[in-house]
């Protein structure tokens, strides 16, 4: 079968607004 | 610099391989400055999302878990961004909604999770994701899709409500209808102000450009059904309201012209094949009231008939409508209390809201059901005019 098995490893993710205050805080930092 | 060796469409594997440092620049072209209405137009409908997917995919390859979050994040900020910038403009909105949906469906398809795999081909099933799973990355590009959903609403809302009033109520398309107005009132309008009025041509023209622009991204069908559905209650939402609010529009030949702009309205559903969209429906309150502007309104018999029609229409509507009822003639009487009364009683035990107006701002929940692609992606070429040169097929 050419089906390969399904990925293993589970990234996870922060919600919307978490990701939101990561590049707020991101610009903020930068000049 | 990489020499370009041309080859065979098999040879490719579907991705896309881009260094780390030049992922700013990625999204800088592909996302921050793209514009859909100069070079998108003549792209593949979804290619933005096919590009990042694909770039995913190079990642997921290379097992970099922090090359695929970053992408993945600054994919989701950058389109944030541009809807911040550019979120008052339909195409710009309906062109990420489109994108979005795209990219999650292909995060879906390639999953390699049985359940999104069964319209794959085996080629397609090849080029299922390796080692990371990213539903948790699915979720959150599900809630920027909703999102962009309900900021395109309120864009078409804002364009769509100057319209609604004059071209639904006000503009009078039927020949001989001006001259049976409601006695004792005068038009609202002067003769200067409405030779730039809406009609109901400009709505239908409105609707018909949103449609085209949404077909032109390539929208899932089933989210241009529920835009459209949306449209449709914003339109009769805002022209029911403004019928309960104004005398000069309850009148027989009012009612007339009412039904006949709402079988135009139908007449562009079927149109468009949107019979199906659940939009007609959402007519019903404002066709159920037309139709009370018609029917005859003095016997029992009468009042039984309109208790049984108006079905769509509250208790607090009906009566309204009753009593706004101005006669077109002297012939024409207004409508009794008694009957008015007759009408309250028979409704008295009908459990609706006291509610007089339509809640015009209502948003219908959105859903992106799964619409996974015959596209190989082995065969997506980058057009030189996206700036992506730095990005090569693997």
């Amino acid at each position: 079968s050419t089906q390969r098995p399904r990925p293993r490893v589970l990234l996870k993710a922060p919600t919307l607004a978490e990701m939101e205050e990561m590049t707020t805080s991101e610009e903020e930092e930068s000049p | 610099r990489p020499v370009n060796i041309p080859r065979k469409e098999k040879d490719f594997q579907g991705m896309l391989e881009y260094k780390k440092e030049d992922e700013p620049k990625l999204v800088k072209n592909l996302i921050l400055e793209l514009k859909p209405r100069g070079v998108a137009v003549n792209l593949i409908p979804g290619l933005p999302a096919y590009i990042l997917f694909m770039c995913v995919r190079h990642a997921d390859y290379l097992n970099d878990d922090q090359k695929v979050r970053s992408l993945l994040t600054s994919t989701i900020n950058s389109i944030k961004k541009v809807l911040k910038k550019r979120g008052d403009d339909f195409e710009t909105v309906s062109f990420w909604l489109s994108n979005t949906c795209r990219f999650l469906h292909c995060l879906k398809q390639y999953s390699g999770e049985e359940g999104f795999m069964k319209h794959n081909t085996s080629r397609q099933n090849e080029h299922c994701l390796t080692n990371f799973d990213l539903a948790e990355y699915r979720q959150v590009l599900s809630d920027l899709a909703i999102q962009i959903y309900q900021q395109l609403v309120r864009v078409l809302e804002n364009i769509l409500q100057p319209m609604i009033v004059s071209g639904m109520l006000e503009h009078e398309t039927i020949q001989g209808m001006s001259g049976v107005k409601p006695t004792g009132l005068r038009k609202r309008t002067s003769s200067i102000a409405d030779e730039g009025a809406y009609t109901l041509d400009s709505i239908l023209q409105q609707l018909g450009s949103f449609h085209s622009v949404m077909c032109q991204h390539g929208m899932d069908p089933e989210l241009i059904k529920q835009v459209v559905k949306q449209m449709f209650y914003i339109v009769g939402a805002i022209t029911l309201n403004n019928l309960l609010l104004r005398k000069d529009m309850c009148s027989w030949s009012k009612g007339m012209q009412i039904r006949y702009n709402v079988s135009q309205l139908e007449e562009w559903l079927r149109d468009k094949n949107l019979v199906n969209s659940g939009a007609k429906e959402t007519l019903e309150p404002l066709i159920q009231a037309a139709q009370l502007l018609q029917v005859k309104k003095k016997t029992d018999e009468d009042a039984e008939a309109i208790c049984s029609m108006c079905n769509a229409l509250t208790t607090a509507q009906i009566v309204k409508v009753l009593f706004l009822y101005t006669p077109v003639n002297e012939f024409e009487e207004r409508v009794s209390v008694s009957f008015i009364r007759t009408i309250q009683v028979r409704l008295r035990d009908r459990k609706d809201s006291p509610q007089l107006l339509m809640d015009a701002k209502h948003t219908f929940p959105v859903t992106f059901p799964f619409n996974p692609s015959s596209l190989a992606l082995e065969t997506i070429q980058i057009p030189t005019s996206l700036g992506l040169g730095f990005i090569s097929r693997v």
